[in-house]
């Protein structure tokens, strides 16, 4: 205030000029739109091919990253109002156990805290399995909380919507279980490759602030 | 919508690039490699207060300078954002998935005076 230096006498509050200051500011702007309170420290690294084969999957004919950065093509309804987020979350696969593989995702606490997921379908690289093979989710106790039977013969992407009732879990923990194979593991059932790894797309949207009506 | 010049004094729109890279961000977002933190600055005098685009005709500009006269001494204008649009964001979250959003109203295009 007062200042007769180039600012904005108006706000009361100067300009700052380019430089540690500036770029601060540039950060935690980042981070106030993005809903994090701090940078996310990145300690599993997803191999590339991963990342593009799923990104060619969702989005065909736009392979390369930058293609991906229009905005959203259609958010409609109240979702058009809030910040939407499109999440590809990769899973930690434990091919380990003698019943067949299990996947686990991460997807609780993506993108933040203010941010619930509306929608979310799993993608899976299978082998043509030879016999009957099912897919569980497994809820935190480990009972399965949802059962859905793969068509035998099969091999490729399968994907399947998961219903909403499972988006809120504190991760998602989905085990195949194949029935008349003599090698149940998951080298035999689900492709091998580093571009063929289990993925899990879902939308999301920032929670509406302010106050809502209740019906009872 | 003017943009800064090295003597500019009236409010304009000042370029201002900050590369992930430099600040080490380029581990966690992964497109775009950078981003326009634009910001608006300048000096807004009264006869082109209410007038975003600066002053943007000669008609808006005498009919603001009569305001400005008849409400001399009532405050300053003040050089803000007029436009604005959304950047979009491809980035790791914690659990190293990978996440795309468009945050609305993010990079300023154009300043104007209040």
């Amino acid at each position: 205030p007062g200042s007769t230096a180039v600012g904005c006498p108006g706000c009361g509050v100067p300009t700052p000029a380019p430089g540690p200051t500036l770029l601060e500011l540039a950060k935690r702007q980042l981070l106030d739109r993005l809903h994090l309170s701090e940078r996310p420290n990145v300690t599993r690294a997803v191999p590339r091919a991963a990342v593009a084969s799923a990104l060619r999957r969702l989005h065909p004919g736009r392979a390369r990253l930058q293609g991906l950065l229009g905005p959203f093509a259609a958010w409609d309804g109240p979702a058009a109002e809030a910040q939407g987020y499109e999440i590809v979350s990769f899973a930690e696969t434990d091919t380990t156990g003698t019943l067949g593989p299990e996947l686990q995702f991460e997807l609780s606490q993506v993108p933040a805290r203010d941010v619930e997921i509306v929608e979310a379908q799993l993608w899976l690289p299978l082998r043509a399995p030879s016999a009957n093979v099912t897919l569980q989710v497994m809820g935190p106790d480990g009972a399965a909380l949802s059962t859905r039977r793969l068509v035998a013969g099969m091999g490729g992407w399968h994907t399947f919507t998961l219903p909403p009732g499972l988006h809120g879990l504190p991760s998602l923990h989905l085990a195949l279980r194949c029935h008349g194979c003599l090698h149940p593991d998951g080298t035999r059932l689900l492709s091998p490759g580093p571009a063929r790894r289990p993925f899990v797309a879902a939308r999301a949207q920032a929670r509406a602030r302010g106050h809502r009506v209740g019906k009872r | 919508s003017l943009r800064c010049a090295p003597d500019s004094a009236l409010c304009c729109l000042q370029d201002y690039y900050v590369d992930f890279r430099a600040i080490g961000w380029h581990d966690w977002i992964i497109k775009p490699e950078g981003y326009q933190l634009n910001y608006c600055v300048g000096q807004c005098p009264l006869h082109v207060a209410g007038s975003p685009g600066m002053a943007a005709s000669f008609h808006s500009a005498v009919l603001n300078l009569v305001k400005a006269n008849s409400i001399a001494g009532a405050g300053h204008a003040c050089c803000v954002p007029t436009h604005r649009r959304p950047l979009s964001v491809l980035y790791f979250d914690r659990g190293s998935n990978i996440v795309k959003t468009d945050i609305p109203d993010m990079i300023v295009e154009a300043c104007g005076c209040s």
